[in-house]
């Protein structure tokens, strides 16, 4: 039986008339706003507030206003509601658009939301885990599909807001860390001579970093993630991302720097990346794709270790490098640089060689990977076990104020 | 049987743009 019960008699029914449902509520004037819930809970919340209480509170909250707003059949309050939150959410991001806590409480509580929209909406598809009891909380009046392609998009945009805050913390330490840095014991000794280290990632200077550097602000961006409650699908495709940048960003050094193109590099290269993925299965990120990702850095680094002399050797490259391009290949093949006075250096033949074996491959003309390239975002469907009836409005939400309506 | 639970209602949504456009002029007109 179709049933749609009151909604919870607690303080969201005070919340909603607090609010007034102005269409300019986030945009009144300051006087206004240290009694305005609503600015109390987007403009002013931060996530550390919320430390201890359920994840993604706020967006509860929200679907509970929208919910009575639904019950009490006021298409304006749910539109006010609406664009109020998702205003307000973008007007957050705008101002903390480097604080990756910010964005990705925010990201968690779009998708939250979201997934509220979708379990309570009342189609027997998203229902499918729904208990009785959640589904007492279905809208009875409305059809929100419009407003969850809004939020969809705006997930996006946080997303994409995230991302590039995490890019731009480790970008700056990944060349240092993946190709400068020597932590294998006695490699400094068959390290090419002749170059001087380049000064553009200061590999000697204060902006040194080694792999644990990359490796600590990961677990840092993975802890706050998942104390945010974001969704494990998320997590994962952040982690695919990241890891596709640091691919991009060492396979392009190495395509343009001689000094780096030799066997100890590719030895110290090929242990950094086994440290990553050993990272990944550490924090349970394994199926993200991320390994998939480093694929061309993980052949280049064995085309550095692989003997280049013979057409079995040039029969063997060719069937291990099937990540990287000809013409990557071949740029690898140039800057080697041999250890010492007993290796040789490349020939022209054996390049030649090899040339020939892979020119019926039809590769990519361009030589660097797009190290901005982002893969798109999937934001799978994730219901809730919680029932609306057992949130409860934290009085370090400094909402309390509200029971007093 | 139970009665068959009344239609919802399509509430039409701005797109995310046209969001933030009515957001900046209502800044723009308020004081």
């Amino acid at each position: 039986r179709h049933r749609c019960a009151q909604p919870h008699a607690m303080s969201y029914r005070k919340i909603l008339k607090t609010f007034g449902f102005q269409t300019r509520i986030l945009t009144a004037p300051s006087i206004h706003r240290k009694s305005n819930p609503c600015h109390l809970l987007l403009s002013e919340l931060k996530p550390q507030t919320l430390a201890g209480t359920v994840p993604c509170l706020p967006a509860y909250i929200l679907y509970m206003c929208i919910r009575h707003a639904d019950y009490v059949n006021d298409d304006l309050k749910v539109h006010s509601l609406l664009t109020s939150t998702i205003n307000g959410i973008k007007k957050v991001l705008k101002k903390h658009n480097d604080d990756f806590e910010m964005t990705t409480f925010w990201l968690s509580n779009t998708c939250r939301l979201l997934h509220c929209l979708k379990q309570y909406s009342g189609d027997e598809g998203f229902m499918t885990r729904n208990t009785a009891k959640q589904n007492e909380h279905c809208l009875k009046n409305f059809d929100l599909t419009e407003y969850r392609q809004v939020l969809s998009d705006l997930s996006i945009q946080i997303y994409q807001q995230l991302i590039k805050i995490a890019e731009g913390v480790l970008q700056p330490m990944i060349v240092s860390a993946m190709l400068e840095n020597e932590s294998i014991q006695g490699l400094c000794g068959v390290k090419p001579t002749g170059y001087r280290k380049r000064s553009s990632s200061m590999a000697d200077g204060e902006n040194s970093y080694c792999l644990e550097a990359v490796i600590r602000q990961m677990n840092c961006f993975h802890t706050v993630m998942c104390d945010q409650g974001l969704d494990p699908e998320i997590i994962l495709q952040v982690f695919k991302q990241l890891f596709y940048m640091i691919t991009a960003v060492t396979l392009n050094n190495l395509l343009l720097r001689k000094d780096v193109c030799s066997w100890s590099t590719g030895m110290q290269l090929r242990y950094n990346i086994s440290q990553l993925e050993e990272w990944l299965r550490g924090r349970n990120l394994h199926q993200s794709g991320a390994v998939q990702t480093m694929e061309p850095l993980i052949q280049a680094a064995q085309l550095l270790q692989l003997k280049k002399k013979t057409p079995e050797d040039a029969e063997a490259i060719c069937s291990l490098c099937t990540s990287l391009s000809t013409q990557q290949i071949v740029k690898i093949l140039n800057l080697y640089t041999p250890l010492n006075e007993f290796e040789e250096r490349v020939t022209v033949s054996f390049i030649r060689t090899i040339q020939a074996q892979l020119q019926e491959r039809n590769d990519p003309q361009q030589l660097l990977l797009d190290y901005k390239h982002m893969f798109p975002v999937l934001f799978p469907f994730n219901p809730s076990s919680l029932t609306m009836d057992s949130i409860h409005i934290p009085a370090c939400l400094n909402l309390e104020f509200l029971n007093e309506v | 049987g139970a009665p068959r639970p009344r239609p919802r209602v399509l509430l039409k949504a701005p797109t995310l743009a046209e969001m933030e456009e009515m957001n900046t002029s209502e800044e723009e007109e308020s004081p």
